[in-house]
């Protein structure tokens, strides 16, 4: 799976996330990546997510929504929602990450599995590419 | 201004054990590429719509990450690629799943978005719809690579020797579960006496 959020200049955000899926499916198996607010969710009120992981887990949790909702109902800032949320699809077994991005430029990557593709880019030209935790 | 882009390709066992050097330097390089593809749009006082689109597109053409080419193969041999994109400033959505033509998936979800009144198309009718509005259309053999092909020869020969679980065991008649008793009681565990915990999936085996 891969996955994008950004900021632009006019203040919103936008998520993206495409896949192959699982390796082996079968019966039309789809994960969380096409089922909005589970793989992919954006609102410039909060954040803007992608997720990439063991979408069955992802989907039970709402993983994008509930990262999102964390933010507008609870006030938590999008590191700790995002981390909350992760910890609860941890909870019930499943494994992966999410990128997310708020409205002031704050970022997150957080991921429980061994290692994720990830980097970021932001206003002033700071970019870094990580793979490992 | 605030531009900022993040992206990821993928979670999993990335291990340095499993990884080489080129390795490294290949998927490094693969996600700086896709890194500058979206920046540049947001420089260029593009949408963050345009930014993810572009970023998700140059992930898909490149074989090394599960997305568009070189995305993992289904039991069946087949390539069947998802996809999503949501607008932050209208809550406008769109997404595609199990299309097997369309070269850039995401471009197929933004269409879905812009172009239609829906939010999830799959299947056949996501690819008629895909090829009405214009997508690039390939063969299905666009999407292979050996090393994902090979993925599924290991993941089907470690099915193989797998006990079969409930997905694969043919239909047969079993005993009617026990009615459970009326009179609850309650285990230490706060579980009420006869709860089995459901057997979704076979422990140890996630793929398949």
């Amino acid at each position: 799976t891969v996955g994008a959020v950004a900021l632009d200049q006019y203040g919103n955000l936008a998520a993206a996330t495409s896949t192959g899926g699982m390796t082996n499916k079968r019966y039309g198996r789809v994960g969380d990546a096409p089922i909005i607010g589970a793989g992919t969710y954006a609102d410039n009120q909060t954040c803007a997510v992608s997720c990439t992981g063991w979408g069955e887990y992802f989907i039970r949790v709402g993983v994008a929504r509930d990262v999102a909702a964390r933010m507008e109902y609870g006030r938590q800032p999008l590191a700790a929602a995002a981390q909350a949320t992760l910890d609860k699809v941890a909870q019930l077994g499943g494994d992966g990450g999410l990128i997310g991005l708020d409205r002031q430029g704050n970022i997150t990557m957080p991921f429980n599995s061994e290692g994720m593709y990830r980097g970021y880019i932001k206003a002033n030209g700071q970019t870094e590419v990580l793979i490992y935790k | 201004s605030r531009i900022t882009l993040v992206i990821h390709g993928g979670a999993g066992t990335i291990t340095r054990q499993n990884m080489t050097p080129e390795k490294e330097r290949a998927y490094t390089e693969a996600l700086n590429q896709a890194l500058q593809a979206g920046y540049t749009v947001l420089q260029r006082g593009g949408t963050a719509l345009d930014a993810v689109e572009a970023t998700v597109r140059v992930m898909e053409d490149s074989p090394l990450f599960n997305a568009g080419k070189g995305a993992v193969f289904t039991h069946d041999g087949r390539n069947e690629l998802d996809a999503a994109v949501m607008d932050g400033q209208t809550l406008k959505a769109g997404a595609v799943a199990g299309v097997t033509v369309v070269r850039n998936p995401i471009s197929a979800a933004r269409a879905v978005m812009e172009k239609s009144e829906h939010v999830l198309l799959t299947g056949t009718g996501a690819e008629q719809f895909a090829r009405e509005k214009g997508l690039t259309i390939v063969e299905p053999g666009y999407f292979y690579t050996e090393a994902r092909y090979q993925q599924l020869q290991k993941a089907l020969a470690s099915e193989k020797g797998a006990v079969p679980d409930q997905l694969n065991t043919p239909t047969k008649t079993t005993p009617a579960a026990p009615v459970p008793t009326k009179t609850k009681t309650k285990t230490k565990a706060g579980k009420p006496q006869g709860y089995a915990e459901p057997p979704i999936f076979t422990e140890g085996r996630k793929y398949g």
